[in-house]
């Protein structure tokens, strides 16, 4: 079913 | 100072309503544009991107930026206080710890004040690129709204696919499993009823039903709503909010183990 990724993975914090 | 009025308090309402269910709290940034507004869920798998222009307020007028951290409970519980049709007129002093919602109703016989105590919200801040989608499904934002629903009752997580024959929405869980197929609509008559699907890469990616479900509290701010996908980014869920703006939703989706 596969994991829940966070927005982190992806964008990073200003 | 900052004052902004809208004509219409049902809109204040109805973003209320698109954004309380993901965040408990937020910070309302306001300058010469307008307001802004961006916000995680506690899980960081979520992510609420707001703006309302200031060309959309009937009146708008903002000296000094403002940045106001505001309970979303204690917002939703003085919006119901508002009718649909009263106007309302959002006003803070510079440097302020309270902002002021001010209702009037269309024949200015009942006016209403209510303060409410602003908070230091420490929030994090992403920065999120510019980005071009592989994919771009627009759709209804109602039966966008429909399939999260029917689907949800299947699974916890919808696999979305759009290829050059249309976008699929599946799911499986313990009862068996279900398959949505949407193709772009032939004729376009009315554009709020089409679905136009723009394709330059295939993609597939699986997000949890609950978040969707979660977007489709700003159906009634738009009639259509766009999905953007590329692989291995989050989704976007963009509704624009007629002559003033736009909500979106950023989603991670779900990755191999």
């Amino acid at each position: 079913k596969g994991k829940q990724a966070t927005l982190m993975n992806f964008f990073k914090k200003k | 100072m900052f004052e902004a009025r809208l004509l219409k308090s049902s809109i204040l309402k109805k973003v209320l309503e698109a954004i309380k269910d993901l965040l408990t709290q937020a910070t309302f940034d306001c300058d010469d544009n307008g307001i802004q507004l961006q916000a995680m869920d506690n899980s960081h798998v979520a992510l609420v991107s707001l703006l309302l222009r200031a060309d959309g307020f009937d009146k708008y007028r903002c000296d000094r930026n403002v940045t106001m951290g505001m309970n979303l409970g204690s917002m939703t519980k003085i919006l119901k206080c508002a009718g649909d049709k009263d106007t309302v007129t959002m006003k803070a002093q510079d440097n302020a710890d309270t902002v002021t919602f001010v209702f009037e109703s269309p024949n200015q016989e009942k006016v209403s004040d209510y303060e409410m105590k602003l908070m230091n919200l420490d929030l994090e801040h992403l920065g999120i690129p510019e980005t071009e989608y592989s994919c771009t499904i627009r759709m209804p934002s109602a039966e966008f709204a429909r399939m999260c629903r029917d689907l949800s009752q299947f699974g916890e997580s919808i696999v979305i696919s759009c290829t050059k024959e249309g976008v699929k929405f599946s799911t499986s869980g313990d009862i068996g499993s279900a398959n949505i197929k949407l193709a772009q609509t032939a004729s376009i008559d009315k554009e709020d009823e089409a679905v136009i699907i723009e394709m330059d890469e295939p993609v597939t990616l699986t997000f949890a039903c609950q978040y969707l479900n979660y977007f489709t509290k700003a159906t009634s701010l738009s009639p259509q709503v766009q999905l953007s996908m590329s692989a291995d980014v989050p989704l976007v869920v963009e509704y624009r909010i007629p002559d003033i703006g736009h909500i979106r939703y950023y989603l991670a989706p779900k990755i191999e183990e």
